[in-house]
């Protein structure tokens, strides 16, 4: 987290805050919804409370203004700066604008006026922007449905007015590292030439003579995809990615996710009920089997003839020595499966069912 | 880097410039980028810009770098007054 230059802050706890006008965008009680709710993100997680007024003046004041609004910080139109707030001080400090000239949503759609108020008031309360790509303080707008705060928007936010009462220290999502040695990932796939390794609300991409590893939210790629893929294969033949989470499962084409899902893991590959999820999945190309690693065993599937192959389950240990019985993450590439399980990465020879080499689970990102 | 028609190239300067003066705190002597005597104001500017959101930092406008500041962000005003 980064604090405004000078650590202004509110010298009190008990805040006030009013809507001045209201954007025509949403109905006014959507309106009121949404700043009541990206305020109750901040006041959860440190001492601050916030008091609705309906008149005079309060030290947050709310106003949907478009272009010069004399503020000496015009907007700029359509897209571009979406809002900006005032730090922590008397009159104009703590006030938040939000561009009339954007369309406001209570949606995923552009711009989500909740996820946007709650990175304002951030500032009002005298945080900067942060450099974690997972933190509401973010610069660059990002939606996904769960809006919350980040372990360190809570760090900063506490940083400035000391800890929450709440007996229970409340806690956000940490940012995955790509090069921490201890990452683990919940799903790995390759989609059309790159690899796609996901963990909590990210992905973390590998493009082809590209150096740096690209992380961002998977929904900014599949906004209706949930967090905590657990597994994820490629069907190249049908330019496909299927996607796994509990007993549903969700299919992408590029960006475009497919119509009709999700769909049950059951009833379309004929799972027994008692499978309730799925470790890791991967489709080996020239054969058009696909793995599914549960627990463990695994199954496989016939991706032309759309059912599972008889006389599966079979145990990993005796089909894939040396991987272990529990498999985090797989998918293939150049004919070799690449298993992961924790920390490490097994390459495997699925033709000599050997191992043929041992390394860290985040070698591919150059680290 | 994607193939770009001159015209193309005149709007990436100009988005540049603009996302510099907006929130890298760049002056505007009137002149666009190109055209600057000192390049490595720009060249910095950039650079810090590319560092903060973990892009290659190379200090030239490349297409990662666009990409970055065409997306839609907040403004947080210089001063409270």
């Amino acid at each position: 987290y980064v604090l405004m230059e000078g650590n202004p802050r509110w010298d009190r706890t008990h805040l006030t805050y009013r809507i001045e006008n209201y954007t025509p965008d949403l109905p006014r009680a959507e309106v009121d919804d949404a700043i009541e709710k990206a305020f109750k993100l901040w006041s959860d997680v440190s001492p601050l409370t916030f008091t609705k007024v309906f008149e005079g003046q309060a030290d947050i004041m709310i106003s949907f203004v478009r272009g010069d609004h004399r503020d000496n910080s015009p907007f700029d139109g359509p897209g571009g700066t979406l809002a900006h707030a005032f730090q922590p001080g008397p009159y104009i400090g703590g006030d938040a604008h939000f561009d009339e000239d954007e369309r406001w949503t209570n949606d995923f759609k552009d711009f989500n006026l909740y996820r946007v108020a709650a990175h304002e008031f951030g500032h009002s309360l005298g945080l900067a922007h942060s450099t974690d790509i997972g933190a509401l303080m973010y610069p660059n707008y990002q939606y996904s449905d769960d809006v919350q705060l980040s372990q360190d928007d809570i760090d900063g936010i506490q940083a400035l007015y000391g800890p929450s009462s709440n007996p229970v220290p409340p806690t956000g999502p940490q940012t995955p590292q790509p090069c921490d040695s201890k990452l683990t990932f919940d799903a790995i796939t390759t989609i059309r030439g790159e690899l796609m390794f996901f963990k909590d609300r990210f992905y973390m991409r590998v493009i082809p003579r590209y150096p740096q590893v690209e992380q961002n939210f998977i929904s900014l790629f599949w906004p209706n995809l949930p967090t905590g893929l657990q597994a994820a294969y490629e069907v190249t033949e049908r330019d496909e990615v299927r996607f796994f989470k509990g007993d549903k499962y969700w299919a992408a084409q590029g960006q475009d996710m497919l119509y009709g899902y999700p769909r049950d893991i059951h009833r379309s590959f004929g799972f027994p009920r008692a499978v309730r999820s799925i470790d890791a999945a991967v489709s080996d190309e020239q054969t058009g089997k696909t793995y599914f690693f549960v627990a463990n065993q695994y199954w496989r599937y016939d991706e032309y003839k759309q059912s599972m192959d008889p006389g599966y389950p079979k145990m990993i240990a005796a089909d894939f020595p040396g991987i272990g019985n529990k498999v985090d993450a797989v998918f293939q590439k150049d004919g070799f499966f690449y298993f992961f399980h924790g920390t490490r990465q097994y390459k495997f020879d699925p033709t000599t069912k050997r191992i043929l080499s041992l390394d860290k689970a985040n070698s591919w990102f150059n680290c | 880097f994607p193939a770009g028609t001159s015209e193309t190239q005149e709007r990436d300067v100009e988005m540049v410039q603009k996302y510099l003066e907006n929130y890298y705190n760049l002056k505007n002597d009137g002149k666009k980028i190109v055209k600057q005597k000192n390049q490595s104001l720009v060249v910095e500017k950039l650079k810090e810009m590319q560092k903060f959101f973990g892009l290659k930092v190379t200090g030239m406008p490349d297409a990662d770098t666009l990409n970055v500041m065409q997306q839609a962000r907040c403004g947080v005003p210089d001063v409270a007054e």
